[in-house]
């Protein structure tokens, strides 16, 4: 899960304002 | 066909999932067909090519892998928005985006490229293969023009464009694979509502196959990106650890 924990955000946010 | 069981059912269910994947996509494609009909004209004028051209390698990296990280972001939404993807396990979301997202960015691709051309929207205007040099990748950027240029040869509707997106991204051969029978299903799903909107749209015969032959096509150059980001990062590497986006990281390994 750390490994791709952007891509949990991303997945997990029902829209996706995360900050890259 | 014939009426002896429910073909009807069939075709409500194919026509709805067909409705589904086509709004998904219209929602998740970063630019609206009519916006780059917009922008058409706007190509990069010669002195602006020259800027690009002379860009240090390491900065034009980290120009391309923005540009892909944001890209990469609506594709995430698209596969959220696929009918069953999030049903999937964790595991497998991860590995069919981390094996996919790019290849679905070179179909979306199509989209934004003038064949008349050769250019594809990219920063604003569209941009020839010349704009992409200080990359050191002539090969590769050759290859990924080809690709939208036969690509855009197919003529895909947005509807035709959207099955095909989700059936490259649903693929159950993907190593990693923690469920792999559920992904089976769903890409065997999308095949079917594809075939059925190319018979409704009423394409020609052989461009379901003309567009499985696409498949391997697109994991060629995936793997070319990840030889070509294998060999930047082996000369620069840290401007990838300190300047590339952390999800374009996360997705290729850099």
């Amino acid at each position: 899960k750390e490994k791709h924990k952007i891509l949990h955000q991303l997945l997990q946010n029902s829209t996706s304002p995360v900050d890259l | 066909s014939n009426g002896d069981t429910s073909p009807t059912v069939s075709m409500a269910e194919l026509d709805h999932q067909v409705q589904l994947i086509s709004k998904s996509h219209l929602e998740t494609c970063q630019y609206l067909r009519e916006e780059l009909q917009q922008m058409s004209w706007q190509n990069f004028l010669q002195d602006e090519v020259e800027s690009y051209q002379s860009k240090p390698r390491e900065v034009m990296w980290q120009l391309c892998a923005v540009k892909i990280t944001e890209a990469i972001q609506y594709v995430v939404e698209f596969a959220k928005r696929i009918d069953g993807f999030m049903d999937l396990c964790q595991n497998d979301q991860i590995v069919l985006l981390k094996a996919g997202s790019l290849e679905v960015i070179f179909v979306r691709m199509c989209r934004m490229f003038d064949s008349q051309n050769n250019t594809v929207f990219f920063d604003g205007k569209f941009a020839g293969p010349d704009v992409f040099r200080a990359l050191g990748c002539d090969d590769l950027i050759s290859s990924v023009f080809d690709f939208a240029k036969s690509m855009c040869s197919l003529h895909l509707s947005e509807d035709e464009l959207a099955l095909f997106s989700a059936f490259v991204l649903l693929s159950a051969d993907r190593s990693w694979l923690q469920e792999k029978l559920q992904v089976e299903k769903l890409q065997q799903k999308t095949q079917l509502a594809l075939q059925h909107v190319l018979q409704k749209n009423q394409r020609e015969d052989g461009l379901l196959h003309k567009l499985r032959c696409k498949v391997s096509a697109l994991r060629s150059l995936c793997s070319r990106h990840t030889e070509k980001l294998s060999a930047f990062r082996a000369v620069y590497p840290d401007i990838v650890g300190t300047h590339f986006p952390p999800l374009y990281k996360e997705l290729f390994g850099a």
